[in-house]
This record gives structure tokens, C-alpha cells and sequence, in this order.
């Protein structure tokens, strides 16, 4: 599913919410939930960086818009009318890349898939933050991926083994 | 002009805030 509006270019104010939009483009077609829920997040972080000055608030408008034609084509899915299920499909979710790119962690098998599967898993987690306070064993698994993601891929970077 | 810029921009502000809470079922 393509979200309705195009977005213009991103303030460099919101920079910090890029790769979650990046990660809803990316989970259009495959899971459009948790491309929903990433474009909340996204627009719940700007609103509170900055939706004052013209760029923002012109960006931010569009983003509202792409979230309400999402809601209305998702309406009938209880992830989106019900944020509790909502939470729990994205946390499901964050919990699966996690865990396979642990699984390869665990197994040395460092490539770039789950590299990137620690780092949207990472991604997820901040996503969780639009349905209240992030549970202590999620702060800890964002960090520990975050962390993860960084140092393989760096490694693989300077042609070192990750230990 | 200034006055009239800033009293859009609040309206636009609470226009997006009115339509998140619209979104999330919270109004």
C-alpha cells in the first residue's frame, strides 16, 4: 500500500525521525501496521521538535494526511482501531527481527540483513514510545541492538571478525 | 504581517494537534 501523499523534503530539524519514515516506506506493502505505527511516531517526535517554523509544519501536515488515508484504508484492522493490539503486533514484531538477528549473532553469521534487522529492530522499540513508557527489558534490547548494529557493521567495515 | 503569520501558524498547530487527537480516538 502506497500512503497517499508524497512527503516533501525532510526539514534537517527532523533528522532524528528519518529512518523510522524510511522503515514505514519499507513495510508499505510487507506490514502496513507497523508502517502506521512508525509514521506516529514520527509525526508525535516532530510535533514536538518543531511545528512552528514553515518547513516543519508544511512537512508535518503532509505526514498528518498520509497517517488519516492510512487509518481509513486500515480501518477495519483492530492493530490500528485498537492501539492496545496495536502495541502488542509492533512489539511482536520488534521481537522477531531481534531474535533473528541474534539467532545470527549467535550462529557468526555477520552480514548485512541482520545488521539492519538489529537496527529496525532498535527502530521498532522507539515506536512503542507513542503507546506510553518503554518497559525496562525494551530499553535494554533497543540499546543492546543499537549497540549490536553499530559494532558489526563497522567491523565488517574494517575488514575485522566481530568477536 | 508578523501578529498575522504567528496567529496562523497557532491555528495550524492546533489543527495538527486536534487532528492527532482525531486520529488516536482521543477527542
Amino acid at each position: 500500500m502506497a500512503a497517499a501523499a508524497v512527503l516533501p523534503t525532510l526539514p534537517p530539524q527532523f533528522k532524528s525521525v528519518q529512518h523510522h519514515l524510511r522503515t514505514a516506506q519499507e513495510h508499505d506493502k510487507r506490514d502496513p501496521v507497523v508502517a502506521y505505527y512508525c509514521r506516529l511516531y514520527a509525526m508525535q517526535t516532530g510535533m514536538k521538535i518543531d511545528s512552528k517554523s514553515p518547513e516543519c509544519r508544511k512537512f508535518l501536515l503532509k505526514l498528518m494526511d498520509q497517517l488519516e488515508a492510512m487509518k481509513k484504508q486500515l480501518g477495519d484492522c483492530e492493530s490500528i482501531t485498537q492501539e492496545i493490539v496495536g502495541s502488542a503486533h509492533v512489539e511482536n514484531y520488534a521481537l522477531k527481527m531481534f531474535l533473528y538477528a541474534d539467532n545470527e549473532d549467535r550462529a557468526e553469521r555477520f552480514h548485512k540483513n541482520m545488521i539492519k534487522s538489529f537496527y529496525t529492530a532498535s527502530l521498532l522499540i522507539d515506536t512503542l514510545s507513542v503507546f506510553g513508557e518503554l518497559s525496562e527489558e525494551n530499553v535494554q534490547h533497543r540499546k543492546y541492538a543499537r549497540w549490536k548494529a553499530t559494532y558489526i557493521h563497522n567491523c565488517l567495515k574494517n575488514g575485522e571478525i566481530p568477536q | 504581517t508578523g501578529s498575522i503569520g504567528a496567529s496562523v501558524a497557532s491555528t495550524e498547530q492546533d489543527d495538527l494537534s486536534q487532528r492527532l487527537a482525531r486520529l488516536r480516538d482521543q477527542v
